[in-house]
C-alpha cells in the first residue's frame, strides 16, 4: 500500500 | 513494492550482511572506512525518526530497525571490538565537508520545512555522498580485499536498482520524488568507475587492485 503522507521507501 | 525494489532492497541488507561477516570472521575492519560507516549510521538514524510517528508496514518498520541496528553494530565493532585493526591513517577523509553542505542543501531544497521532513532530506544527500571516505580510502591504499568489493558492490547496486524502481513507479503509479531520484543518480554515479573495475577485475578472479 502506498501513504501520501511520509516515505514508503527505505 | 515492485521487483526492482526488493532486489535494491535485498541487495542493500546482503551488502551489510558481507560487512559485518567481513570483520567478524576476519577479526578485523582492514580496508574499512570508519568515516563511511559514521556518515551511515548518521544517514539511517535521520531518515527513520518516522519509525516513531508514521507506520507503513511491518516490512517497512522491520528493515528500518535492521538498518539502523546494523550501523550500529558495525560502528561498534570498528571503534571498539576490532579498534586495533582499523586502519585510522589511511582513513583521513574529512566528513564534515560532506555533513555540511548536505545539511545547507537540505534547509534550501525540501519539500517542507519541518524537523522531520528536513533530516530526512539531509539524509538522502548524506547517503549519496557518504561512499565518498570508503573509495577514497580505497584509492589511498590501491586495494581492497575481495569480499570489500563484494560489500562495496551490493551496496552500489542497490541504489541502482532503486533508480530502475523509481523508473517504474513513475510509468506504473505516476509516483515520483525528485529529491530521491537527483540523489540516487548523484549516489549511482559516484559507483561507476569502481563497478567497472569490479567486473573487470574481481569478477575474473583477480584481486581489485588500481593501476600505479
Amino acid at each position: 500500500a502506498e501513504v501520501d503522507d511520509g516515505h514508503d521507501e527505505l | 513494492m515492485n521487483i526492482f525494489r526488493l532486489a535494491g532492497d535485498l541487495s542493500h541488507l546482503l551488502a551489510i550482511i558481507l560487512l559485518l561477516i567481513k570483520i567478524w570472521k576476519t577479526r578485523s575492519c582492514a580496508g574499512i572506512s570508519g568515516k563511511s560507516q559514521i556518515l551511515f549510521a548518521i544517514v539511517y538514524i535521520t531518515r527513520y525518526l518516522d519509525l516513531v510517528t508514521t507506520f507503513i508496514s511491518l516490512y517497512n518498520t522491520f528493515m528500518k530497525l535492521v538498518f539502523i541496528s546494523t550501523s550500529v553494530a558495525t560502528l561498534y565493532l570498528m571503534y571498539v571490538k576490532f579498534k586495533a585493526t582499523y586502519d585510522h591513517n589511511h582513513d583521513s577523509f574529512r566528513i564534515e565537508f560532506l555533513l555540511i553542505p548536505c545539511f545547507v542543501l537540505a534547509l534550501l531544497i525540501n519539500t517542507a520545512f519541518t524537523v522531520v521532513e528536513i533530516l530526512w532530506t539531509f539524509s538522502i544527500y548524506l547517503e549519496a555522498v557518504a561512499i565518498l571516505p570508503q573509495l577514497f580510502l580505497v584509492s589511498k591504499t590501491g586495494e581492497a580485499e575481495s569480499i570489500t568489493s563484494h560489500y562495496l558492490f551490493a551496496l552500489g547496486s542497490y541504489r541502482a536498482l532503486y533508480l530502475l524502481n523509481w523508473i517504474y513507479r513513475y510509468y506504473a503509479e505516476a509516483h515520483y520524488d525528485p529529491i530521491a531520484i537527483f540523489a540516487g543518480a548523484i549516489q549511482t554515479i559516484l559507483y561507476c568507475d569502481f563497478f567497472y573495475l569490479y567486473i573487470t577485475k574481481v569478477l575474473k578472479g583477480k584481486k581489485l587492485q588500481l593501476p600505479a
